[in-house]
């Protein structure tokens, strides 16, 4: 089951590492952008990680819905990993604007196997296609879930935020699910 | 089957983006080296990707082999990608010297979705053991080889290079596999 390895790969050889150093990172941002910054929330202090239940990832989060605008990365993590010397591991800080007009900064990326899941849905020689992808995504944020839950580094450093597919009519409906999560935390 | 997604991630996650820039990496890379560098043969000019039969991945090559030095790193490459604005993407060169005192370099690295096998064979909940693993690793590389074989984007410009158990008693084994894949293109 391809969602199995893919939930167990992405704790494993990227939220496992990340996660414990996020809490760090944020603070050392903050203290670099002072001046200029919007509230960060408690809530925000975590890394949301958006799962499409179509599997459809966008590579530029401000192009789903015009309330969210890409603020500046987090500094950079480096690690050496299987013979790559200094493997960079980054995020990207978002400002998120509610219907209010109030804006909320938050770490915020789409789960990157996702891609690997629609993709392979499209490669014939793959082994799955179209209607199996959904079946797949949901055991991706099963098992991803239960992954997290049980790992002691990675709690309270995260949020899983499930999207489901009416998001097509609204074109604010990315950043609605957003500040729901984030004011949900405070 | 584990291995089997972990293949296609690794080439529609990493090989697939990466392979078609390499030769202008490594041509503005020697173009910055030229005083120093050692040859850069035509064997060199390809990712050479380790793939250890046990799945022992080592996060810097030249703990394995003191005919092994790491040398540079490649320009770095920004992509955007699933919300992460400028992802970065970079390989390390190493400088092997062979039994005669040669030296060539090489762009090498193993092939990271090893470490996440390794590591889930060691968890109880991800649902394979140790017996498994070399099986899965295996059906990894034969996968990978069979996608990479029906890839023109990748064509000629990657080696796979699967390493048998038997490296741990001579302490020259890695640089000299690596060497004799090198030399083998020329
Ligand atoms: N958002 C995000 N940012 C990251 O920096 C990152 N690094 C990994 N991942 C995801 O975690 C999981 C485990 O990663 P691993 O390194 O074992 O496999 C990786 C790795 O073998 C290879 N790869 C990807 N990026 C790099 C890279 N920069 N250097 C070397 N190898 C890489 O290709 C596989 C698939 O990558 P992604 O499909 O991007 O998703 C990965 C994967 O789902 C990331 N996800």
């Amino acid at each position: 089951n391809v969602a199995h390895g893919l939930a167990w790969s992405f704790y494993l050889g990227y939220l496992r590492l990340v996660l414990p150093r996020l809490e760090d990172s944020i603070t050392s941002f903050h203290a670099d952008h002072k001046a200029s910054s919007p509230r960060w929330g408690r809530g925000s202090r975590k890394l949301l990680i958006l799962i499409p239940l179509d599997s459809k990832v966008s590579h530029k989060i401000e192009d789903e819905d015009d309330n969210i605008h890409f603020y500046d990365n987090l500094p950079n993590n480096e690690i050496d990993r299987a013979g790559v010397r200094g493997r960079v591991y980054k995020h990207s800080v978002y400002r998120v604007r509610g219907e209010h007009g109030k804006a909320h900064l938050c770490v915020v990326e789409y789960a990157t196997p996702l891609l690997t899941l629609y993709n392979m849905s499209h490669e014939s020689s793959a082994g799955f296609g179209e209607p199996e992808r959904r079946q797949q995504v949901l055991l991706f944020y099963r098992t991803l879930r239960d992954i997290l839950e049980n790992s002691l580094q990675c709690r309270n450093r995260y949020k899983l935020i499930l999207l489901n597919d009416e998001r097509e009519d609204d074109p604010h409906f990315l950043s609605k699910v957003i500040l729901r999560h984030l004011l949900q935390q405070e």
